[in-house]
């Protein structure tokens, strides 16, 4: 289970923010453009989706939160994710994964895979290890979900062995 | 746990029967291998009560919406990933198709994770833990969380009243 | 009547500035003419409350539907068409927006006719004439109409209760 | 306004139904799949959307009632719109329009305007003069309200020109 969301300057959260999740069912509410989508972008972002489109953004840097009425830009986003395995998995890997993104204003981009710094394709391997891959249909977007509807039988067969 | 397509396909498609069943009462739904070796597909077949065979794109807008979360619901008792992130999926729905989906998600939610966005009273009434998102005059985004044992009352400023 | 782009141009422009004031209190609008001679366009510029200029595509989505919304209905406010046919186009709106849009369309409502299909309370609350859509067992639509002067208990069966 | 919608053997309307729309809001609801889209498709159908695609169908045929568990298909689709001018116009056209289209299961096509057999252009330009041509921003379909939100510019201007 994903035990913790960590962002700061990451879009509209330009504070230090973390949400410190349960199991079972976490609800997420509030007014349009508060920031849910927001958070829900920093988490695919943070487990390394790379299309900026997909973020809403023309360009990565987009993602950096950009100044309010009265507060000034941030100079960099940074997310942190930590997931723990609920039960001891059978497989010989950790019990707990830790990534941590971040991007500068102009740029500069980091990743961190448990403390040690590492490429974006370590994070996307430790991920799809547990099923969250890129497109990992564990993650619906807002407007996104009829998708599967209109999808191709051989996209169908490819999320199908995906989860395999 | 058989490894490779013939495995999870197997589990899926039973499992999305399962899931039409529940999400489309007096329904039938099936994951049918269409193609040949040379383009091998999976196509999603539903039909709701009392209608015929027809094409996914002729579904209404609400019912596209329970056989895409059937499917990934399907996946998910078959092979379950460490969590679940859904960002407002139920708009399309109408009451008695979201009590039913809630239903199949609660049942899941005892072993799996769950992220939900919604607008929605009834997906906030079966949450364990309720975050609330609000942003002040500075455009700033901020969290509220309450930790709940399935309680809805703390919402009410945040949530939208429907039919 | 300005006949041409130029008459209507100048004509919507200042109703999309009202009707975005109307539905992001304190927030600015404007439609701005952009290109040049070669390929002339005119671009959609909101700026909600306490937020700084940014492309519409980071807007939320409840953002983008009063947006939207606000354009077309100031298209309405100045050059009305016979009838507007919205389904389902609140769908992504909390409760305070759905409330402010269905103010304007109220108001719009005394000189032009609207036909709304939603699964929403308020919407229903508004309505000066309420049809109901249902299907048998057999796959058959039927239409039950109510000729009402702004009542709702009759849609309680059909529509689905939000927060 | 729209006075009157009458509709037999389309999609899911499989028997004649009409539909004495009034002044101001008209509101329509009902479970999913009960047929509300399928009315609005109706209505966009017979103002002459010719995409299939548009009517979520990959033929134009696929309109036609194609049976239910107990019933049988139906031979053909019609629809019937009548328009008035709720204010006398002074242009120069009549105050009333009632436009006709019908397709046959083996996609036979007709259209009336006025009671008079007419092409396919003749209601589109009766419609045009009212501002309802196709692609007419005054239709939202299911799905599509965010659309202007991600026209071109040299869309948005052409939408104002088309309201001209
Ligand atoms: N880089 C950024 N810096 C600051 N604010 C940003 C940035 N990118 C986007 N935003 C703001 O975030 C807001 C959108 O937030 P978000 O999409 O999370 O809302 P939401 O809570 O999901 O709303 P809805 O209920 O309408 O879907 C926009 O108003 C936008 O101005
Ligand atoms: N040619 C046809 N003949 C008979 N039934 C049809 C035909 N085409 C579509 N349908 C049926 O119409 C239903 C969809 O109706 P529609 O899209 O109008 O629902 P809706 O009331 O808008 O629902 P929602 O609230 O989910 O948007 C589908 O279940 C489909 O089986
Ligand atoms: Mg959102
Ligand atoms: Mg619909």
């Amino acid at each position: 289970m994903l035990r913790q969301i960590a962002l700061r300057g990451f879009k509209s959260f330009a504070q230090a923010t973390s949400l410190e999740l349960g199991p079972g069912l976490n609800v997420i509410v509030g007014p349009n453009g508060s920031g849910k989508s927001n958070l829900a972008e920093a988490i695919v972002w943070a487990m390394g989706e790379q299309r900026a489109a997909k973020l809403r953004a023309s360009g990565m840097s987009e993602v950096v939160f950009s100044g309010g009425a009265h507060r000034p830009p941030a100079g960099l986003a940074e997310v942190r994710l930590t997931l723990v395995d609920e039960e001891p998995a059978d497989i010989g890997r950790p019990s707990e994964v830790e990534v941590v993104r971040r991007i500068t204003r102009t740029g500069d981009a980091g990743y961190r895979l448990n403390g040690a710094n590492c490429r974006l394709l370590d994070v996307h391997e430790a991920l799809a290890l547990r099923g969250l891959g890129p497109d990992a249909l564990a993650v619906i977007r807002q407007g996104q979900v009829e998708a599967v509807c209109t999808s191709r039988p051989s996209d169908i067969r490819a999320m199908l062995e995906e989860a395999a | 746990v058989s490894a490779g397509f013939d495995g999870v396909f197997t589990a899926v498609r039973a499992r999305f029967e399962e899931m039409i069943a529940a999400l489309f009462p007096g329904g039938q739904g099936r994951l049918a291998v269409i193609g040949d070796d040379d383009d091998p597909g999976v196509e999603i077949q539903v039909v709701p009560q009392g209608k015929r065979p027809r094409p996914l794109a002729l579904l209404s807008g609400g019912e596209r919406t329970l056989v895409a979360l059937a499917f990934c619901l399907a996946i998910a008792t078959a092979r379950p990933a460490p969590f679940y992130l859904l960002d407002e999926v139920e708009a399309a729905l109408d009451d008695t198709n979201l009590r039913r989906l809630l239903a199949v998600v609660r049942r899941l939610s005892e072993h799996t994770q769950f992220v939900m966005i919604t607008h929605q009273q009834p997906t906030v009434e079966i949450a364990d833990t309720l975050f609330g998102v609000t942003m002040a005059a500075d455009g700033v985004s901020e969290i509220v969380a309450r930790r709940l044992d399935r309680g809805a009352e703390s919402a009410r400023p945040f949530v939208r009243r429907q039919l």
